[in-house]
């Protein structure tokens, strides 16, 4: 009775608008669809859906408890440093993987990804399990610290095999340029705007109404990129494949973890955690490439793009979300 | 009609401003930048929609004396190709005035 | 009193905003106005109107019996694949005209318009007729066959005119190239989105909200775009105008007529039937000409391009949509 | 008390979303922020705001006094070459400052900011000030005497200056250039449609929901222009700079004083003259720089886009609107 | 394989049509036409975001004889580039079929 | 510094992968592609707003061995130009490594 039933839940969030826009998306592609989406269209889209999420968590900071944000956002620069450090002692050491590729890969897996935060918050209301909104704004403190350390690392890495054993890595460059990518400095700018100006009526009017469709025209989108670049990530070494799949998971049970620590030390609610778990699954194929390529530029873009964008997400969406929703029902008995 | 050269650098977008750094700091007076994808032995880089400026190509064209096309030529290449994806390349041109396409030499 | 009534219902079809804005779009070009809807919005709004038919269709069909859609979808064929070779005997037989250009052309008209059938459902909505949500699922029924036939036609009559006495013409990558189409691969993945996944709230929250608005958007390019192909219509023979006004009303009365046959046998509605005379009565202007330049490239765009979308798009919107919800009314007596 | 009244007024009017968008990006370009609006989306947002102003006018006007009309706008055109006319005298005789460049900015402080109008209209329906929907159709009555006084003086001068004496000027020529304009061709054609088509359906569901979200994006992107602009201000003479700060509230408060006299002569509402003096206030931005360019071009780009883009603008929005609507407020005991 | 003359004429977008006008009045066959952005004496020409046509470039790719080449690049200069940013020069290219490339003059 | 040429070839966009498709199967190691627009004996082509890809050219530039280069022109034109709107031409060009630009011969 409990199989059929999360077998009913598993069915209800896999026919979900949002996944099967991705997965449309992903057929159109494999059968040469001439569709595009517009690259305009799709810069929008994001724009949309960082700005809707970041006003909706600066008015949700007005009103919250800023101790009861405190351990969660220290929990997030854990896992996402923990992911980086992970990656290296793990996909680092693998056999015909380059060093400075696998740390790119790892940074992106330790950061976060603005489209599969939207698709938890929707499979969440959709689930209608409640989460602090003030929870979306949790995004920088995991981001950030992964892709400093991965750049960082990467960086010593290459210094000392290049045997000039300085390391000239300048952190307040990395750090700007974290900060100012593309969707990172539209949900700051939106927290911003959602703490101190008067915002709801276009929030309300025109960002939150919209939100939903565009996040169905991002999936599209993003299923046709994952098409894409999955034929790439298969000239590179198998390993990636797998890092695709496990890290995922991997890092969302760790942000699952902490998540609970956090719901019974600050009264974090479940679906704070859940939401917590599924940042942490999630993985950067927006602002962290950019960040990456400038940060290791020997690194393969093929390698951690590809990984990222062509599998990472995918799984992020389409099987870490319904997963820890799911586990989240059964720990929390919803 | 007087002769002066064309240094052609086909290089990736994403490291556009560095590229025109180190060419301004030899002293030409103009380029013109042109958008472009293209193939060469580091694949195919077509503007992905998603990643776009990480997998496009830009075009410079520098109309400059011959002594400084030659050593944007030879910069351009030991800075960035052994990292980047890039090519350069050198014509021949013949403008009207060729005081203007003269690099300024101020150091 | 019946003139009297027939003309304010004219009138009132004459100043609907969707003809409105295809007139203002006419009229901006003519002044040279500096406007453009800048292409990724066109695409988008192509996008939009056609995710949202398809969407609607699909969760219709859910519901409908498929038997009663049968024998609408073979007329379609009939009415599309009749369509070109009245044209082969018709426009192709005209003094001064090269066979090619007249097959490319036959092939457009036997085709369907995306933003035709957009225009009629809002008319038939507007006159307050009923029609059944899944007959704009009909689409691909007629376009497939008129543009697949069209291009057999012109590369067997190619083929004997070269000597060679060989037809190489590969059937499968035809009809590839033609369901993969921007427009088309668009209505099918969403009858599919629609038929198989929970897209009820993204449906009811931005796209059909949304449809009326990017219909306008679309009909202001049109309009546009219909003034500068004009220009270019009148460097061809004068035939291919004459085409262009006489085609859609032949090809809309067969589409009635055959869509009078399906509502006595299987129970057509009044409104699906002239949906039907209006699907027929289009003419592509966005998926077909890729096709039939890929098809046939000896066919001089100028052509077929001036004649659908200089001027049949024109006529199909302006003139046969109002005439056939005319004709409905009076042979239905709505 | 009346103070803190005013102080009030004044915090509620700088918390305002729009005034919030308009810092936000520039503060987003002031960081570096990767973040940009791409150009279609811009465009389209010109459109829907200018669209929906269109529109709504054109359906006021249908209901509207003629007569309650004609003296504000004999009174705008007034305004608009005025503003001119002042401009030659001061700007223009500054030490420093060339003819052209100055007639170029002149008649660019003269014609009328889209965005501006459409912040304004915003923020009288925030304070809950009626105005005439119609007073949005004074904008060409403004915008055109401004614009080809500006051209014609320019030209008259240059052609004194080179000695041939002749000053072989079309005014048709300039006309036309003017009423083409991106921005004033959407605006006649929305005006022309709200006054004849039947557009409410679309108006209400489509351009006017979506208004105040497209303004806030606009005004992002105005934000992250002004501060590019701001920079090319600075290396013009220091007269500009002071030239963007007094302008808009010397034609303001001249626009004030008329809209005064038509609210004692024709009933002009309290808001619908601090309408006036809003666009009276305003600069133009979109439509108005390409004209200047082609009408007068020897004038340098750097100097009339940076004044009026860089500053004049903000100034507008940030300053003026908030100011004339306390002013309005306490000339007419709202 | 024949030689002929590519004029490239680097200028404002602004002015494009007035310049095509001018070329074709000089009875060119054809043209090619780039959007492309730079710097030059004028500062730099990015193509801005709000005001694109203003502040971006185009490029004109002009294949013809010798003579109209250097025509062409006397007129162009001559009409424009006192009052736009622009730059004209003129390359050697090799080409099939050289009649097709040859002005047709009737003025 | 080493003399190779450079083949240029303006066409549809449309054919663009068919061009390419030959362009690489007779060896060269890269190619650069420009979006263009353009006037021709076809007329016109200017990227239309609703049926861009039908409307517009790409320009390819491909840099390689001289004896490549007369081959891809030759091909290029018989293969499309019947048929197809576009123009061929070969400049010559300089650059530092010229074994990077030899074409690569499997057949
Ligand atoms: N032989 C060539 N001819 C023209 N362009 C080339 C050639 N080889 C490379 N390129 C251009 O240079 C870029 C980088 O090349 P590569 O560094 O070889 O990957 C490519 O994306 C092309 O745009
Ligand atoms: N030395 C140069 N080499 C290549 N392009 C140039 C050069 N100088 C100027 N240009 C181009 O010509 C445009 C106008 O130059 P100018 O008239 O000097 O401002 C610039 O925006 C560049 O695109
Ligand atoms: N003389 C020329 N110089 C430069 N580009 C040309 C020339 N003739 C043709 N083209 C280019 O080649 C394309 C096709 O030309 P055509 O095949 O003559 O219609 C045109 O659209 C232009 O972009």
């Amino acid at each position: 009775e409990i199989l059929i039933e999360v077998f009913e839940r598993f069915i209800r969030q896999i026919t979900s608008a949002t996944l099967g826009f991705l997965f449309a998306g992903f057929v159109l592609s494999a059968v040469g669809s001439k569709f595009r989406v517009p690259e305009p269209i799709y810069l929008f889209c994001v724009f949309m859906l960082l700005m809707r999420i970041g006003l909706g968590a600066g008015m949700a900071i007005r009103e919250a408890d800023l101790l009861a944000m405190a351990l969660p956002a220290f929990f997030c620069m854990i896992i996402g440093a923990g992911a980086v450090l992970l990656g290296s002692q793990t996909l680092a050491r693998l056999p015909g993987i380059k060093k400075d590729d696998a740390m790119g890969t790892a940074g992106l897996f330790g950061a976060v990804s603005g489209s599969t935060l939207a698709a938890g918050m929707v499979a969440l209301e959709g689930a209608k399990i409640f989460f602090e909104p003030w929870v979306v704004a949790l995004y920088p403190f995991m981001d950030i610290p992964a892709l400093v350390l991965a750049i960082v690392m990467a960086n010593m890495y290459l210094s000392k095999k290049s045997g000039n054993g300085k390391a000239d890595i300048s952190m307040k460059a990395i750090m700007k340029d974290t900060v100012t990518g593309f969707a990172l400095s539209i949900l700051i700018i939106g927290v911003i705007l959602g703490l101190f100006m008067r915002v709801e009526r276009v929030y309300d009017g025109f960002f939150d109404p919209l939100f939903r469709g565009f996040l169905s025209v991002l999936m599209l989108t993003l299923g046709m990129e994952a098409y894409h670049r999955l034929k790439e990530l298969f000239k590179v070494a198998y390993w990636y494949a797998a890092y695709a799949f496990i890290a995922p998971f991997v890092h969302g049970f760790a942000g699952f973890g902490l998540g609970y620590v956090a719901h019974h030390l600050v009264g974090l609610s479940p679906g704070g955690v859940v939401m917590v778990a599924i940042i942490a699954s999630s993985n950067s194929d927006i602002s962290g490439p950019p960040t990456i390529r400038a940060g290791i530029p020997s690194a393969n873009p093929s390698c951690y793009i590809g990984t990222s964008t062509g599998l990472g997400t995918v799984v992020a969406i389409a099987l870490c979300i319904p997963a820890f929703i799911a586990v989240g029902i059964h720990v929390f008995e919803l | 009609f007087h002769k002066v050269k064309k240094v052609v650098i086909v290089t990736e977008a994403f490291i556009m401003d560095d590229v025109l750094k180190v060419v301004n700091d030899l002293g030409v007076g103009g380029y013109t930048v042109s958008t472009v994808t293209g193939k060469g032995t580091k694949g195919i880089r077509h503007g992905s929609g998603i990643l776009d400026t990480l997998f496009k190509n830009v075009k410079i064209d520098i109309v400059v004396d011959e002594e400084t096309a030659k050593e944007v030529m030879v910069s351009v290449r030991d800075k960035f190709f052994k990292t980047y994806a890039g090519i350069v390349y050198m014509e021949d041109v013949e403008v009207l005035r060729p005081d203007r396409f003269r690099a300024s030499r101020s150091t």
